[in-house]
Parts: structure tokens; C-alpha cells; sequence
């Protein structure tokens, strides 16, 4: 998930 | 009539007026273009009906199998009027001739080909945008933890594009099959476009945002 980060942020932010 | 609501605005090149024009300079134009691109279909991404209730880790898993199927099927669309060009945006809109300039000859064909199919059968927005989520819900990925999740994405988006066709396309009672099977060589055409762009990166003339990487680098 680390590799992953800005995927995981984006995912994340623009529920 | 979600999916239609949820399609990302048109997004433009702007390719640097500064810089002469070269195979690099195309090239970083459409990286920068693909890369902020993608920060709009992961938030379109969240706008599908289902996806959101995914876990977080098999949203990433789709979209990290998908994106550059997502990233073609919108240039496809976007070129369908516009024969035997490639309209990877209003303002920047490329023929055979730039393509075989920036080394994207065979690329381009491949994408024409993909486009060509969808005009002959007249692709409607409505099917386009269907087809799109029903990509990302397809989208094979070898990560996935909750594969009945991921089935109940493709199913409902398969019974949306059913529904769509039954009312509009009476006529053709086997057009949600032919819209299904443009998916394969969306998918050949995806796989091409990656394995492209990774050799680009390996040998590090065109400067890429850390997005474009982060998922060109997935796929490795």
C-alpha cells in the first residue's frame, strides 16, 4: 500500500 | 443516468508553446495530460453506483488494472468523429503523421482500430459511459479479496447497459453482446499503451508525474 500512496489518498479523500 | 452525471469534464493538453516541437515534447505532453486525467476518473471512479462500497483495497486493485483502458475508451470516444485522428484532447489532436514523429505509429493504429468499431456501430454516450464502468468492473485484476463484491459491480453494470439496450435498441437484441465484445481489444490496446509507456519511462526522457508512475509501475 506504501507504493500505492497517492492512488490511496485519492481514493480516499474524494468520497 | 448516474454514469452520465458522474463522466469527468473535458480535460486540455496544453502543450508547452515554449518548447520545440519534438517526440519528447509530445510525449511529455501526454503523459501530463494522462496524469491529471487520472486524478478525475479515480474521483469519477467513486461516482459509479457500487464501487465506494468495495473495499478500499479492491478499489485499488480495479482501477490499478484499468486505468489505461479507462484513459483509451475516453480518446476513442472523443475521436469518433473525427476520422483517422486521434483526439486525445480539443487541443491536441493527433494524426498518423505526429504520431510516427513521436514513435506512436503503432499505437495509434491500434487506438484507430478500437475507434473505427465504435463509429461503425454508432456508440452512444450512454453506452460509452456504461462501458467505461463496466471496464473498470472487469477489469481481471489478480488482487482482488472480495471477488462476489466485484461480481455484484459487474453484474448491476451489466443489467444497466441490458436495460439501456432493451429500450433503445430494440432492433438489435444482440448490441449489449457487441458492445462486450469491442472489451478484448480494449484491453490488447491497454496492455500495448502500458508496455509503451514503461519502456518510455526506463529510459527516462520524459519527465513523468509521480500518479502516472505510481500506476504505470502498478502493472509491473
Amino acid at each position: 500500500k506504501e507504493k500505492h500512496k497517492i492512488l490511496h489518498r485519492l481514493l480516499q479523500n474524494s468520497s | 443516468t448516474l454514469l452520465l452525471g458522474a463522466e469527468p469534464e473535458k480535460v486540455c493538453a496544453m502543450p508547452d508553446p515554449a518548447l520545440p516541437d519534438s517526440d519528447i515534447k509530445a510525449l511529455t505532453t501526454l503523459c501530463d495530460l494522462a496524469d491529471r486525467e487520472l486524478v478525475l476518473n479515480i474521483s469519477w471512479a467513486k461516482h459509479i453506483p457500487g464501487f465506494s462500497s468495495l473495499c478500499l483495497s479492491d478499489q485499488m486493485s480495479l482501477l490499478q488494472s484499468a486505468w489505461m483502458e479507462i484513459l483509451i475508451l475516453r480518446v476513442a470516444f472523443r475521436s469518433l468523429l473525427c476520422e483517422d485522428k486521434l483526439v486525445f484532447a480539443e487541443d491536441y489532436i493527433m494524426d498518423a503523421e505526429q504520431a510516427k514523429s513521436a514513435g506512436l505509429l503503432e499505437l495509434h493504429k491500434v487506438i484507430l482500430q478500437l475507434v473505427r468499431r465504435y463509429r461503425s456501430m454508432r456508440l452512444e454516450r450512454e453506452e460509452f459511459v456504461t462501458l467505461k464502468a463496466i471496464a473498470l468492473a472487469n477489469s481481471d485484476s489478480m488482487h482482488i479479496e472480495d471477488v462476489e463484491a466485484v461480481q455484484g459491480l459487474q453484474d448491476s453494470l451489466h443489467e444497466a447497459l441490458l436495460d439501456y439496450e432493451c429500450v433503445h435498441h430494440r432492433e438489435d437484441p444482440r448490441r449489449t453482446g457487441k458492445l462486450i465484445m469491442t472489451l478484448p481489444l480494449l484491453r490488447q490496446t491497454s496492455a500495448k499503451a502500458v508496455q509503451h509507456f514503461c519502456s518510455i519511462k526506463q529510459d527516462g526522457r520524459v519527465p513523468m508525474h509521480k500518479l502516472f508512475l505510481e500506476l504505470l509501475e502498478a502493472n509491473v
